[in-house]
């Protein structure tokens, strides 16, 4: 395992409780999925620029 | 060559923090080289911003700085060579420093596309400049352009051999110039460009998913980073619903039977001599699932003919007990956005809980059958292979 995974390996057992507390706010979920069809619109466009 | 500004807030930040921190991920942060001083060295007082406020929130994170430098003057009209890049990342390294919580992190680059002559001379004079302040040397792969790419294209063996011979001319580059340094596919897919729409995003891609996985590994290549978990295009493992496609299934597959010992596997074939239609990788079966043993090995295997093959494994394995995980397509299309393993279509059990995936126990020397342009996995139990011990 790499420096970074043993570091979050080791405090997964913590970071799983709080994790599971948090929950995203419906509202900003809606937002975001709401906000996203367009988002992927633009996004493709710079690509394909 | 018209800059846009965009904000990112505090909020957006935490967001993606949380959802890498909670997903038991490490956030490597890609920050803007595009910033430039009068002389054109990297300006860093945006980065400080950011780094501030990470720093203020205890985040563990990494660094890289800018993506594909080598289509800079393409994209934004500004050129910077390879040796400037350099510096530039030395000047972040001296920043991180400055951080208690920052000067022991990653620092990974330089995110450069396709090995071209252009490009492998300004990852030479990069490396040669800033290797030494790099934990991993980042390049991006694609197999093609997913504007004209077909379905052929998919399951052609010379396009899929192709990424060997990038990665070998990467390993040259960096063993002349920062020996022993690891190398990373920072970005990879099969078609650049968002995608080949009905193809990237279905069944039919993961024969070049699962090659680039085991061709990775069996030349040396440390960490392969998968564009995309989500996002716009059609090179996703998760659609706009959050449901996972085919080449989902494919990696957690991966990630829960192979290992990262890599042990040099071959098929032979008298048929397809010339152009092998079956393509074999083994590796130690990956210790952390219980299921298995220390010692057991983990073949996978594709089969890129029309018709099906049988693998029969060397004699010091074929008396073992074997789990075979076959994949097909859900419904019988190679443009399905489903996938059968041993048979039972993979879904979500609900929007937490992923499916148990189960072997089919084959007794010692049972036929191992490989339909056409099907995957397979074979976890060999009791191996005992020295390499895995």
């Amino acid at each position: 395992a790499s420096e970074e995974e043993n570091i979050f390996w080791e405090k997964s057992t913590n970071q799983a409780k709080k994790c599971e507390e948090y929950k995203v706010p419906l509202s900003v979920q809606h937002k975001l999925q709401s906000q996203w069809p367009i988002q992927e619109q633009i996004i493709l466009k710079e690509e394909f620029l | 060559k018209k800059y846009k500004n965009s904000t990112i807030t505090k909020e957006t930040i935490d967001l993606l923090y949380r959802f890498a921190n909670c997903s038991g991920l490490h956030l490597i942060f890609g920050l803007n080289a595009l910033l430039r001083n009068v002389h054109d060295q990297w300006n860093s007082s945006n980065a400080k911003l950011l780094i501030d406020y990470c720093a203020s929130r205890k985040y563990n994170m990494s660094w890289e700085l800018g993506n594909e430098p080598n289509s800079f003057k393409k994209k934004s009209g500004l050129y910077i060579n390879g040796f400037q890049l350099g510096k530039d990342f030395l000047s972040l390294h001296k920043l991180l420093s400055t951080y208690l919580r920052y000067k022991n992190s990653g620092v990974y680059g330089p995110d450069i596309g396709q090995p071209k002559k252009p490009s492998q001379k300004m990852l030479t004079s990069f490396l040669k400049e800033g290797g030494k302040v790099i934990n991993s040397v980042t390049w991006h792969h694609y197999y093609v352009d997913g504007r004209t790419a077909s379905k052929r294209d998919f399951l052609n063996p010379h396009i899929l051999d192709s990424l060997a011979s990038e990665i070998k001319t990467v390993f040259q580059i960096v063993n002349q110039t920062v020996p022993g340094k690891l190398v990373w596919l920072g970005e990879t897919s099969s078609a650049y460009g968002g995608g080949c729409p009905g193809l990237s995003d279905t069944y039919i891609d993961g024969f070049m998913w699962l090659d680039k996985l085991g061709m990775s590994a069996k030349l040396g290549i440390d960490v392969v980073m998968r564009q995309a978990l989500f996002g716009a295009g059609s090179y996703n493992l998760v659609d706009s619903d959050f449901e996972p496609l085919p080449d989902y299934w494919l990696s957690l597959l991966f990630k829960k039977l192979v290992g990262s010992v890599v042990l040099n596997a071959s098929f032979k074939n008298s048929k397809d001599l010339y152009e092998p239609k079956i393509r074999v990788y083994a590796h130690c079966t990956n210790a952390d699932n219980l299921k298995y043993r220390t010692g057991d090995v983990s073949v996978f295997a594709m089969n890129l003919s029309n018709h099906t093959q049988q693998i029969q494994l060397p004699s010091s394995l074929s008396g073992k007990f074997i789990d075979e995980y076959l994949l097909l397509p859900g419904d019988g299309r190679l443009f399905s956005k489903t996938v059968l393993l041993n048979g039972e279509v993979l879904r979500m059990v609900d929007d937490k809980t992923l499916p148990s995936l189960d072997g089919k126990e084959k007794a010692p020397g049972s036929p191992l059958a490989l339909p056409s342009l099907s995957f397979g996995f074979y976890v060999v139990k009791d191996a005992k292979a020295s390499a895995c011990l």
